[in-house]
């Protein structure tokens, strides 16, 4: 069964399973070690003593590619990202991981090899990466690294917006760890997400980056400060996960992929269209596109033009006129149909009430004679003419009874003297 | 009693030639 319609063939609201949108997906790392020659580097559990290795993009058994951050994560073997050493003193090292298409995150978790880094952000695009907005940062000095107040509270007003906070900077574990943002705890409209057009936008991304921007903060201790000082700093990575849905709005139960691009789109229902069900299909514009609801499907309705219209559009004052059923309007009736469903002739054509107004043939020329009628439009129903005077005949071709044809077209039948 | 059809042929069009059918 269908989970988008219901066992009498309703329309219902579906959404997609939901799944780690990163897993299997390619990540790039501004800064990957070995990738430029051999590098040594030295980590420290808290269980052993410091060891020291080597990295080596070059060798996969010594490699630790970002490919790591998404692969399967088993906790017995961990394959862990590694960046450059040194990072203590070099620019920020990010991790962009681009979705494909459109999701709703409910979080996004960074599963830490090294010691968690004591100032990261967690960032989205909602356009395919050309522009940026912060989701969450973390931070011990939240004011001076990305100039925001720490753990200020979220209410209705600033429940789009990005906080900081420190709750990742646990001393324990010293290595690993993992850290975790639900994008929707703490937002007061999480409980009534359905109608939160704020919060849907809010979870909606395409792009997931995360910036580490410090290591260590100012004063921290360093264990083994001096002695080769530069091998021990540097971020590592064993899991990047994205949890959430592939966004289609209600209306769509899986993602698949596109044949011809290849890229990931909602497999639509509820006659609806578009990457993430956030159209209707063509012809379908009887009622403005709406997302589903529990409560509501919203299914786009096709217009009524009884068959003699392939487009439509919509118009929202005949809909709100309408009492909210129907406000799609034929476009280029044909048949010689008229009117907003195509429910009617256009002028010259009369209504055939043999046939139903479905019927191609349901409108008839009016055939006004050319000299015995007065006009060319004749009635909707009957298909009567107008006559001249002395003139007969549905459509004005005969002398009335007491009547003979004159030789002037302007009074075609003359009374008989 | 089945009228009879106007005849166009008996027309005198000489003052109402715009008016005149076209004929296909």
């Amino acid at each position: 069964p269908d989970p988008c319609y219901d066992e009498h063939g309703a329309a219902r609201r579906c959404i997609p399973d939901f799944v780690n949108a990163a897993f299997g997906k390619e990540v790039r790392a501004s800064s990957t070690c070995g990738a430029r020659g051999p590098n040594r580097y030295c980590a420290r559990s808290e269980e052993s003593a410091r060891t020291c290795h080597t990295c080596d993009a070059s060798d996969p058994r010594r490699a630790h590619p970002a490919s790591y951050l998404t692969d399967l994560n088993n906790p017995h073997n961990l394959t862990c990202w590694q960046s450059e050493t040194g990072v203590q003193r070099a620019p920020n090292v990010s991790l962009t991981l681009s979705l494909g298409k459109k999701f709703e995150v409910t979080y996004v978790s960074v599963q830490f090899c090294s010691r968690r880094p004591d100032s990261m952000a967690i960032s989205k695009s909602m356009d395919y990466g050309k522009t940026w907005v912060p989701f969450q940062f973390y931070s011990t000095q939240c004011r001076k690294v990305y100039g925001r107040p720490s753990r200020a509270p979220i209410t209705k007003q600033n429940e789009q917006e990005a906080v900081c906070t420190d709750a990742h900077a646990d001393a324990r574990p010293l290595s690993g760890g993992l850290v975790a943002f639900s994008t929707l705890d703490g937002r007061p409209s999480a409980h009534d997400f359905d109608s939160s057009p704020v919060l849907q936008d809010w979870v909606t991304a395409t792009d997931i980056r995360v910036t580490f921007s410090r290591l260590r903060a100012p004063g921290e201790p360093d264990e083994g400060e001096g002695e080769d000082e530069d091998a021990q700093h540097f971020y590592a990575v064993s899991d990047l996960q994205v949890g959430g849905r592939c966004k289609c709005n209600g209306h769509a139960s899986r993602c698949v992929r596109e044949r011809e691009s290849g890229g990931l789109v909602c497999d639509c229902k509820h006659n609806t269209a578009g990457a993430e069900c956030d159209r209707c299909k063509p012809f379908h514009y009887d009622r403005p596109w709406q997302r589903a609801t529990a409560r509501e499907a919203h299914e786009c309705v096709a217009c009524n033009c009884n068959l003699h219209a392939r487009r439509c559009r919509f118009n929202m004052e005949l809909y709100k006129l309408s009492g909210r059923k129907s406000g799609g309007v034929c476009l280029n009736c044909r048949h010689n149909t008229a009117g907003r469903h195509c429910h009617y002739c256009k002028e010259g054509y009369y209504r055939d009430m043999s046939k139903p107004i479905s019927h191609r043939k349901a409108c008839k020329a009016c055939d006004c004679h050319p000299v015995g009628a007065a006009g060319k439009t004749c009635n909707q129903t009957t298909g009567q003419c107008p006559c001249k005077d002395g003139v007969t005949g549905i459509t004005c071709n005969r002398c009335a009874k007491g009547y003979q044809q004159s030789r002037s077209p302007i009074a075609p039948c003359i009374k008989i003297p | 009693e089945v009228l009879p059809t106007l005849d166009m042929a008996l027309f005198d069009w000489t003052d109402y030639e715009d008016m005149k059918p076209v004929d296909n």
